[in-house]
């Protein structure tokens, strides 16, 4: 463990709790891709099967834990309890033109051809681009509530910083894996334009006007 | 390989 995972573990679980606070306090899930966050519960659930077959530490399988029950419960208050605040007119992205590809590459591109390794590769593949409907969501409104740009902040710092984590494993452990960096790359990449955004309008106004 | 080291990753 090193600064740099702990602090980008800390980041996505911050990013979780928002979300999912946002949604409880304010009873609504206006502005917010349930799309996106099914994708984000398939990717916890294809990703962290090994719970059932491997312990490594404590703080590994709770954090599992908690950022598979966030996410199923995120996606429960957004298509049950809150669903007629749910956007479905702007929340449109073609997931299947995500899952799809993303399903072949994993088939195509991993480190051993298992099933529990074809499972990892697939949901580190679908992570990258997990956030697409939503970004998609907000370029159709036009705009974000400022709680949903600091959600989505804390998503995108946290892959960042494991850019840095592999840089240092690398360094320090020899630990490389193409996989998680090719992934993280893109996936960090995608949020650079609303990194851009969230920096230059930051505090500015309550809406952030994102452009599309 | 490196790569397959125990997956101790989020």
């Amino acid at each position: 463990m090193n600064v740099f995972r702990l602090t980008g573990d800390l980041s996505h679980l911050a990013a979780i709790i928002i979300l999912l606070l946002k949604i409880w306090k304010s009873r609504s899930c206006a502005g917010i891709s349930g799309k996106s966050q099914i994708l984000f519960a398939v990717v916890f659930t294809t990703r962290y099967l090994d719970l059932l077959t491997s312990f490594i530490s404590l703080y590994n399988t709770s954090m599992k834990l908690i950022y598979i029950g966030c996410a199923y419960a995120t996606v429960y208050l957004i298509y049950v309890k809150f669903r007629a605040t749910y956007d479905g007119n702007h929340d449109s992205f073609r997931v299947e033109f995500l899952v799809v590809p993303v399903g072949g590459l994993a088939v195509l591109i991993n480190h051993n051809f298992s099933l529990m390794e074809i499972l990892w590769t697939f949901s580190i593949y679908l992570e990258s681009v997990a956030i697409l409907p939503q970004l998609f969501m907000i370029s159709k409104t036009g705009e974000a509530e400022t709680i949903t740009t600091h959600y989505l902040f804390c998503l995108g710092l946290y892959r960042a910083l494991y850019l840095l984590n592999w840089i240092w494993r690398y360094y320090f452990e020899g630990f490389l894996d193409m996989i998680a960096i090719f992934a993280g790359l893109v996936q960090t990449v995608l949020y650079c334009d609303f990194f851009y955004l969230y920096v230059t309008k930051g505090g500015k106004d309550r809406k952030k006007v994102m452009l599309p | 390989k490196k790569a397959n080291q125990t997956k101790d990753e989020l």
